[in-house]
C-alpha cells in the first residue's frame, strides 16, 4: 500500500519543488516505486523533469476534474520507476472551477484510490497557497512533508499551515499525519538561519528530520538541465543531502 | 492623482513582499505620502511593519468585501507620511467567496476609488497566486512591478504572468501597463543568476529598473524587527538598494 506524501507550505519559494523533484528521485534510485503529482499550476516539478505537456495529454487538472485517471496520466522519466503526473496552466482555473462540484476536496482522493497499491510512494508537489488544490493534496495523502527555509517570513506561516492542518483532520481526514518539517537552504554563516534552525528544532524536536538540506547551487541548476540534482551531479552536497533524506524517509539508516 | 503599483508574481519567494515593504519605505522617506496594501494572507507585509491585527481591526479582506473604506483600514506606521492597510487570514477565503459576487474581479478598484487622490502612491503586495485576489490587484493598479529572482523556475513563471496580464488588459483594466522587472537576491559570483540577469534585459531592455537588489542577510532580518531595512540598517547593500528604487520609481535621479 502506497504511502501518498503531500509536500505542503503556503509560504512560497521555500524549497516545495526541490525537495519533490529530488525527494522523488532519490526514492527510486534506492529501488522505491514512486508516483510524483505536480499540482502546482507553475508546472515546476513537470519542468524539473524535463517533462513539456501538450494540450492533449492528461494532467493533474484531468485526473482532479475525472477527465482522466491517474494511471492514464502518470508519464514514464528516465528513472526506471519513477512516473510523473504533469501539471498543466488550466490548474489555476481549477481553484474557481471546483468551487461548486460536489465533493470538491476529495475529488484527488477518489482518483488516486485506483493507483495506491501500485507505487510504494506518492508524492504531491503544491502550490503556494492554501487553496482547492492543496486542500484536495491534504485530503489524499496520508501525511505531509513541510519544507521550511531557515528565515523569519517563512516561520511565521508555520502557524496558519500547522491550523489548516488539524482542520484537515477534523474534517476531511482524519488520519493526516506530519511527516516531518525539513530544513531548506541552510547557511550556517548566516546566524537567523542558525536560530530560526534552533527555534524549530527545539519547538517540533523529532518531527524535524535530521537530514538538513543546504544551500548548494547545483539544486537551482539543475531544474535547467530537466534532471534531479541526484542526476545533473550526483557528488554535489545538495544531491547528497536529498539521498540522505530520501533513506531517512523510507526508513532506512542513514549516516551519523 | 496617487500611481497604484500592484507588486506581482505567483512564483513564490521572490521578493514580493520585501520589495513592498522596502520600496514603500524608500518613497515615504523620500517625502512621498504612500499607501501601502497587503492582499495576502500570509500577512508578511503586515508584520514587516511590527503591525499585529486582531479581530476587530479593518482589514484588506474587509475593504474587498466592501465591509469597510480604505480609509477606516489604513493605519499610521512608524513613517509619517506611510499608512498600511494590513491583511489578515481571512483572506484565504476570499478567493472562494468572490467566485459568486458581483464584479468580483472589480471590488478593490471600486474601494480604492476613494482614496486614490490622497496618496501620490499605492503599493499593493500580492499573494503567490493567479487568484481572484491578484486578479483585484492587476485590476485596481496603473501599473505591476515584478520583482525576479535570477533563478530557472523563476524565468520559467514570467510567461504564464504576462499571459495574465494581457488577458487583464482585455478585459478589465485597459491601461495596465508594466512598470518594470526588478533583479532581486541578485548575487554576481552565481554564473546561473547572471545567465537570467542577461537572459531577461537581452529580452525586456529597457523594462528592467536599472536598480538590482543584491542578495543581503539584512534584508530578511528586519522583518524580525517590524521595520524596514532603510530603518533597521540604513547603511546596509540591501536598504541603499531600495532606496536607489524608491527614487527611479518616483522618476528622480539615480547614481550611476
Ligand atoms: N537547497 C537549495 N539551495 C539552493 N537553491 C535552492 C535550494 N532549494 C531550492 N532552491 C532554489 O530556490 C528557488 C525556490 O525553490 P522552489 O522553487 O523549489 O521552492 P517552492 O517552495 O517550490 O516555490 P513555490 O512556492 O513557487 O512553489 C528555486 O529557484 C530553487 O532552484
Ligand atoms: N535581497 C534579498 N536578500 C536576502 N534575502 C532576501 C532578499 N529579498 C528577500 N529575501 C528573503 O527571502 C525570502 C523570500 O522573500 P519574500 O518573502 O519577500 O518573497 P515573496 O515573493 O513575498 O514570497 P511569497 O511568494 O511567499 O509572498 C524572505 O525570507 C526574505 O526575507
Ligand atoms: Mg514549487
Ligand atoms: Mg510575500
Amino acid at each position: 500500500m502506497g504511502r501518498v506524501i503531500a509536500i505542503v507550505n503556503q509560504k512560497g519559494g521555500v524549497g516545495k519543488t526541490t525537495t519533490a523533484v529530488n525527494l522523488s528521485a532519490g526514492l527510486a534510485l534506492g529501488g522505491h516505486s514512486v508516483l510524483l503529482i505536480d499540482a502546482d499550476a507553475q508546472c515546476s516539478a513537470t519542468s524539473g523533469y524535463g517533462i513539456r505537456l501538450t494540450g492533449e495529454d492528461p494532467s493533474t487538472y484531468d485526473v482532479i476534474l475525472g477527465n482522466a485517471t491517474p494511471s492514464d496520466a502518470a508519464r514514464t522519466t528516465m528513472l526506471p520507476s519513477l512516473r510523473v503526473i504533469g501539471a498543466s496552466r488550466d490548474l489555476v482555473g481549477a481553484e474557481i472551477e471546483l468551487v461548486g462540484v460536489e465533493q470538491r476536496e476529495r475529488r484527488l482522493r477518489q482518483a488516486l484510490a485506483t493507483v495506491r497499491d501500485q507505487y510504494e510512494f506518492i508524492l504531491i508537489d503544491c502550490p503556494p497557497s492554501l487553496g482547492l488544490v492543496t486542500l484536495n493534496a491534504l485530503t489524499s495523502c496520508d501525511s505531509l512533508l513541510i519544507p521550511l527555509q531557515c528565515e523569519y517570513y517563512a516561520l511565521e506561516g508555520l502557524t496558519a499551515l500547522l491550523e489548516t492542518v488539524s482542520l484537515v483532520r477534523d474534517s476531511l481526514n482524519p488520519d493526516l499525519a506530519i511527516e516531518g518539517l525539513l530544513l531548506t537552504m541552510y547557511d550556517g554563516r548566516n546566524t537567523l538561519c542558525r536560530q530560526v534552525a534552533e527555534d524549530v528544532k527545539g519547538h517540533f524536536h523529532d518531527k524535524v528530520f535530521r537530514t538538513v538540506i543546504p544551500r548548494n547551487v547545483r539544486l537551482s541548476e539543475s531544474p535547467s538541465h530537466g534532471l534531479p540534482a541526484l542526476l545533473y551531479d550526483p557528488a554535489s552536497r545538495g544531491a547528497l543531502a536529498y539521498g540522505e533524506l530520501a533513506r531517512e524517509v523510507a526508513g532506512e539508516a542513514i549516516d551519523d
